[in-house]
């Protein structure tokens, strides 16, 4: 019944999150998120990497159709014209938007995030994005550095402030014109962090002091790994902290102290991401838009963080392609919603503590090449056809099938899933 | 009832590791490496790639990869040379 679509994407976030089991963490408002959600704890990007992994959720399309294994093409000049998924919600009567990274800039986009094809208006992208690999941290030495471990005093950064920030900022401002206007709409909101450089408030690191903070758990490239399969992690050895360690290519490792700095980094960037998710979802409660709007948060792909003396993604380790996956739809996950009831009040992860149980958690595996189709069932519209194969040719069909017949939205599936049910379609 | 699948896949430009492996540019890739996983297990093999046709030669198969989630959640230990895997192959293709 014309539900809103908001649709919230994270660069390189694994599930370490509170409602999928760390216990390290600090992330009240996405566990908030979880607690009204289905959660799938075995979901899987199919490629690891920025451009090829978010065209090929966009498009509803696995890479070997999309043809992009790099960031060097545009599926609709190289491959095929693929409607993609916010492209169907806008050829559907949708006001459809981008804030921040949701596809991946440059060529693979075709420089303009797809648009007029996949958005209503000009996508948004913080102005404050061009400053992300200048040098901005500031070292021990005092002097200003392109870092890979980045806290910083944003009053510090240009303009005071960051790209995510700046993104939360237009994303409410959207929200509220989408309210006054009375537009059924598909908001998009891409964040960077946990990204490299891992660039966040400095505040945040107070919630992960280093005594804290481990090795992983198999630091060790292991002994029976194909060399073929082992990602070198070119991209922080670019880094001048890391550049300045002078590690050896191209199984290092890195000192086991720079190890955890970069391991306590990536935590307090995803509590930072936690606060900007927080900030947007109470204002989706603030214009009364809760209990018409489904939201999905996920990523585009996981990230090493040491293990198998590993760091990046561009690997096939489960660290680097399992992502989170949730979906919060209104009268669907949770009962329906009084009017002008709260259900994402801002929690503070400096002073929230309370665990939250995710409402429903399904450990189907799933892929996220079948967001296309599920967002489409979710939202009453006509879900693409299975793509034939070849489909090169066919502008409209997905390989990803819905997985909306995996949720299950009672309290006894949750149960059930505790007792141990494998099959909670069934078992329901 | 047949059971969930998630493939992936990552390009490789060489069978070791250099400068350009985590990134390369289409037209060096000449591996691909595919996985295919359940709940239990994840199976990769890394098969000669031809980026002029985009076709994969699952006849030259570089290296394999199999980890079983029950005893190794970490996929810390390859046991792919060291068990018969090919109804994973057939199951791939």
């Amino acid at each position: 019944d014309d539900k809103n679509v908001l649709f919230i994407v994270v660069d390189d976030l694994r599930p370490v999150l509170g409602c999928y089991g760390d216990k390290l963490v600090k992330s009240p408002n996405i566990d908030q998120l979880a607690s009204r959600s289905i959660v799938f704890s075995n979901a899987y990007a199919q490629q690891a990497v920025c451009a090829p992994s978010r065209v090929s959720f966009l498009t509803g399309r696995r890479p070997d159709t999309t043809r992009l294994y790099d960031f060097y093409s545009y599926w609709r000049v190289h491959a095929g014209n693929y409607s993609t998924m916010p492209q169907y919600f806008k050829e559907n009567g949708y006001m459809t938007l981008s804030v921040g990274k949701v596809f991946h800039p440059g060529v693979s986009s075709n420089h303009s995030d797809d648009y007029p094809y996949s958005w209503s208006i000009p996508p948004f992208h913080p102005p404050t994005e061009k400053y992300e690999n200048d040098k901005t941290c500031r070292g021990k030495d005092g002097k200003l550095h392109a870092n890979l471990v980045c806290p910083v005093d944003v009053t510090e950064m240009p303009s005071g402030t960051l790209p995510d920030i700046q993104s939360t900022e237009e994303a409410i401002h959207l929200l509220n014109i989408m309210k006054t206007n009375k537009q059924k709409f598909f908001l998009a909101v891409g964040y960077h962090k946990p990204h490299i450089p891992l660039r966040y408030p400095q505040e945040f690191l107070k919630l992960y002091p280093l005594e804290n903070i481990t090795l992983a758990p198999d630091p060790w490239v292991p002994e029976k790994l194909p060399p073929v399969a082992y990602n070198p992690w070119t991209d922080i050895r670019q880094r001048d902290d890391v550049e300045a360690l002078n590690v050896s290519f191209p199984y290092g490792p890195l000192p086991d102290d720079f190890q955890r700095q970069i391991r306590q980094s990536y935590y307090a960037a995803v509590s930072y991401l936690d606060t900007q998710v927080g900030l947007l979802l109470n204002a989706l409660d603030d214009v009364g838009l809760s209990d018409s709007t489904i939201v999905v948060f996920t990523a585009d792909h996981g990230w090493s963080l040491g293990e198998h003396g590993e760091w990046a993604k561009y690997s096939n380790f489960d660290v680097a392609t399992r992502v989170p996956l949730m979906f919060y739809v209104p009268g669907m996950t949770t009962s329906s919603v009084r009017q002008g009831e709260r259900v994402f009040p801002y929690l503070d992860p400096f002073s929230y503590t309370l665990g939250l149980v995710p409402q429903g958690r399904s450990k189907k595996v799933v892929e996220l090449v079948s967001l296309f189709s599920t967002l489409a069932e979710l939202a009453g519209l006509q879900v693409p056809p299975v793509c034939p194969e070849p489909s090169f040719h066919v502008a409209l069909c997905t390989e990803g099938g819905s997985i909306v017949r995996y949720f299950n939205v009672s309290e006894e599936k949750v149960e059930k899933e505790k007792g141990g049910c494998d099959d909670t379609y069934r078992c329901f | 009832n047949e059971e969930p699948l998630a493939f992936s896949q990552y390009p490789r430009p060489a069978d070791t590791p250099q400068w350009n492996s985590d990134k390369p540019r289409l037209k060096d890739i000449r591996i691909m490496g595919y996985s295919m996983r359940t709940v239990d297990y994840r199976f990769t093999l890394w098969v000669r790639f031809h980026p002029n046709n985009f076709s994969a030669d699952f006849e030259d198969v570089h290296a394999g990869e199999l980890y079983m989630m029950e005893t190794d959640p970490n996929q810390d230990y390859n046991i792919y040379n060291n068990t018969s895997h090919g109804s994973f192959f057939k199951k791939m293709l």
